[in-house]
């Protein structure tokens, strides 16, 4: 006889843990780590603020196994109402908005707190102070797994002494330092190469500390928050919106809560769905709503996203965290101009380093990025390494064993990961494409400069 | 300023449904035909019930981008008050129980049914009967996304006319036949492979009408459901363990509510971490628990788990199913004695085909399968693909390109996948090692016969 069940967010990814990449002691410290920093930056550098962050693994001094990480950051903070939820509640999160953030989920630093509880028992520790506010404030959470609800254990708040603002989180767990350790490090190592402008001070439970110094002043243009494109919509999406929109016509429904949307293009797409203009959003029935998404879809004179909300890195950012972490001889990056799959614009940046201080390898070193964030794992499955390994180097005038380090940055209102760890990027065919143009292009470059060497070489020879 | 927000499970995986496999209309299509039938397969062989499986998809005759997809089987049926959740509450499951089967996430249906919501803006349709029942139910049923709970568009029920059981499913949706038809049918012809004692009937768009004939009478042993091991155990799982248990006492707790417990393990593990054995479960303090999970990790004394719940398939009938797709020269398979990871025991089989009908290729072709449900694509971070990619296949004399394919089947009460639309399996280093020694011990066999027939061919031409 079947039981029947119904699971919580935090009964399902407590179960599935390994979806989010908690799937062992050293990948739990490496994803903690990561979680942790990903929401440090977006709390810094996408509100403008040079981040300075400071990250501190501790061993535990009576269970080898247990680990504390600390991470903090001189961000916005937390506002007090939000913190038991933002680490205590699966799926609540800020950036379930459209804007471009490193976050998306609603599930980074919950899944770190989970894994804590379950191998630690301890709680989370956060200390947060929004930039305006006066006070610094201290919780203890913990997630009841069962409903998906912050226990607050311990709170309290105390005047701020000083200007200080950001967030301090700390969190306990089982980890295994030693087969972790190189993916930490080279996290940090892909951090520093694509936001060269933070100040990340580190230290191990061995006592090491690395100061990846901040390299570059300019900070990237900021994200901001945007209204879907009409492109992107479905039958569910335009109900939802429909039911809950505040425009009183439906030709002002469509102007008012979609980007690119004039009123032109509303009588247009309302007269080839057979509906009156005056209609309340209310008012339109199922059927309306599918004649809307349809004359949406076949339209072709809708203006795709402009793209300029997108806070991509720039070529000189890029190139100055290249040269800093990896002191190639040659350097080159581009930014791709704005690209669209599903109704989402996507901006694809390259960079080539060649020579210097880079290792030879048999292919390509690559460097990973989406939304700022460095990709390690699973390059196997990921559009990026697809492109770069279809490419035929030879004819860009490298030969492997080569001293060649290719960066891929995709940067977006919406990935398209594989999951929600994070890892990899699936083939969106449009993406794909935007990829191999860029890489292409930073390829032809390391070719004029091989090639010019070459000929100084043989200037010199004679 | 940050806009704090909470979603439903529903509306996580509306927005985020490429992480279940619903990337695009083909990819929609393909997921939506193996969700139903692996919901038709579990309903019918871990049942002992030989499964008679029908597929239609029919293209829609006014819109010709929608489809429908109906899948009807011979199984257990669903009990009518459950069908509605079934079908229209995410993370609703009668799998989440501790026992091998396909389906594990509570998702898959859902997923589907959101999909055709969105973009045909159907509901799904529903006819089910358990066996002992004497009516046929019907319902349509569509999935409130914001809050995550099934609304009945029509139900109704009729006296049951014959012996009929089972459960017809159909779902309308945007699809891309042409894109997907070769994965289709690729899915359907590795589902004959493992399940050869299957019957199904497939109609697809085009009118074409294949039927995968059963060619083996035998099931496999079903599953059994079974209690956790004290080996997979967490601080959070044993907090909720001893909250619900209706055990009088911690020692009567640890007996009845995990296998391999007895009397004898129950008291070391207690006086090991210094509780007391008559203690109630609901008495034991954080401390205590923490110190119980302790003395369970590092007991070494307690039996790991028999692994005889597990329900394999078997040398006859894998040898039986890559005959009768195959047509290969020489076949064989191996079903390996069950091992464990993280206090879940799991079965690697493996089987190998070579020549007859098989195409030659430039490496092994590899037929990936985890509880008997095939797996297509991500092979390239898939465990087995990395296993088989490892051996030198010319210490087995084979030289390619050759014709030769590999299966690979791993049954669990927990399969590691790597994303919840079940595509790849991620690298748990003993279930790594068990496909590697199932994977050589098959190839040791296929050695044997390249060697026999090639001292025959030799001596033939003396
Ligand atoms: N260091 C921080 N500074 C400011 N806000 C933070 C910080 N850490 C977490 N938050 C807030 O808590 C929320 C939840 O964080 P969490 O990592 O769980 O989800 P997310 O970042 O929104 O998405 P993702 O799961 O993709 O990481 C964030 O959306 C953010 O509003
Ligand atoms: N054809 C069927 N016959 C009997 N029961 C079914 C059938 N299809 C669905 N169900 C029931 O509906 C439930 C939900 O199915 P769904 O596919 O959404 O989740 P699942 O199979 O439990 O897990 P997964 O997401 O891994 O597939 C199943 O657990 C099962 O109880
Ligand atoms: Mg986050
Ligand atoms: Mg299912």
């Amino acid at each position: 006889v079947e039981r029947f069940r119904a699971l919580t967010p935090s009964e399902f990814f407590y179960r599935n843990k390994e979806l989010a990449g908690f799937s062992n002691p050293a990948r739990a410290l490496y994803q903690t780590v990561r979680e942790l920093l990903e929401n440090a930056l977006d709390a810094t550098d996408s509100h403008l603020i040079k981040p300075v962050i400071k990250v501190i693994i501790k061993r535990d001094e009576v269970n080898e196994k247990l680990f504390s990480v600390s991470v903090e950051d001189n961000g916005i903070g937390i506002p007090y109402t939000h913190v038991p939820k933002a680490f205590g509640q699966l799926l609540y999160s800020s950036k379930y908005v459209l804007r471009q953030t490193r976050g998306m989920f609603g599930l980074g630093a919950k899944m770190a707190v989970l894994y804590g509880q379950m191998t630690a028992g301890k709680p989370v520790e956060v200390v947060t102070s929004p930039m305006l506010s006066r006070r610094i404030y201290f919780f203890k959470v913990a997630i009841d797994v069962k409903t998906n609800t912050p226990r607050i254990v311990e709170r309290g708040s105390y005047v701020k002494g000083s200007g200080w603002h950001g967030t301090i989180v700390k969190i306990s767990l089982e980890g295994d330092w030693m087969r972790s350790k190189s993916k930490i490090y080279e996290y940090l190592r892909r951090t520093a190469i694509i936001a060269p402008y933070a100040d990340i001070v580190f230290e191990d439970p061995e006592g090491t500390v690395v100061y990846f110094e901040r390299s570059i002043e300019k900070l990237p243009v900021p994200p901001r928050e945007v209204k879907p494109h009409p492109k992107g919509v479905d039958i569910e999406m335009l109900k939802m919106m429909l039911s809950s929109s505040k425009a009183k016509s439906l030709k002002e429904f469509l102007v008012r809560e979609f980007q690119s949307v004039g009123e032109v293009t509303a009588l247009r797409i309302i007269s080839e769905a057979g509906l009156d203009p005056t209609l309340s959003p209310r008012e339109v029935d199922s059927s309306g709503v599918e004649r809307l998404v349809e004359a949406i879809k076949s339209d072709n004179r809708i203006k795709p996203p402009k793209g300029d909300h997108l806070s991509f890195v720039g070529p000189e950012i890029i190139e100055a965290g290249l040269k800093s972490v990896l002191r190639p001889e040659f350097v080159s990056a581009i930014t791709r101009r704005p690209s669209v799959y599903a109704g989402h614009a996507f901006i694809v940046e390259a960079g080539i380093a060649f020579g210097g201080e880079i290792q030879p390898s048999d292919k390509p070193i690559l460097y990973r990025y989406a939304n700022k964030i460095p990709l390690l794992y699973d390059e196997g499955s990921d559009v990026a390494r697809k492109v770069v390994d279809s490419i035929d180097w030879g004819n860009y005038g490298v030969s492997f064993p080569a001293p060649l380090a290719v960066l891929v940055h995709i940067c977006s209102t919406k990935i398209p990961y594989k999951g929600v760890g994070k890892e990899s990027v699936a083939d969106v065919p449009e993406v794909q494409k935007e990829i191999e143009l860029a890489v292409r292009e930073v390829a032809r470059r390391l070719r004029r400069y091989l090639t010019k060497k070459r000929r100084e070489r043989e200037e010199a020879e004679r």
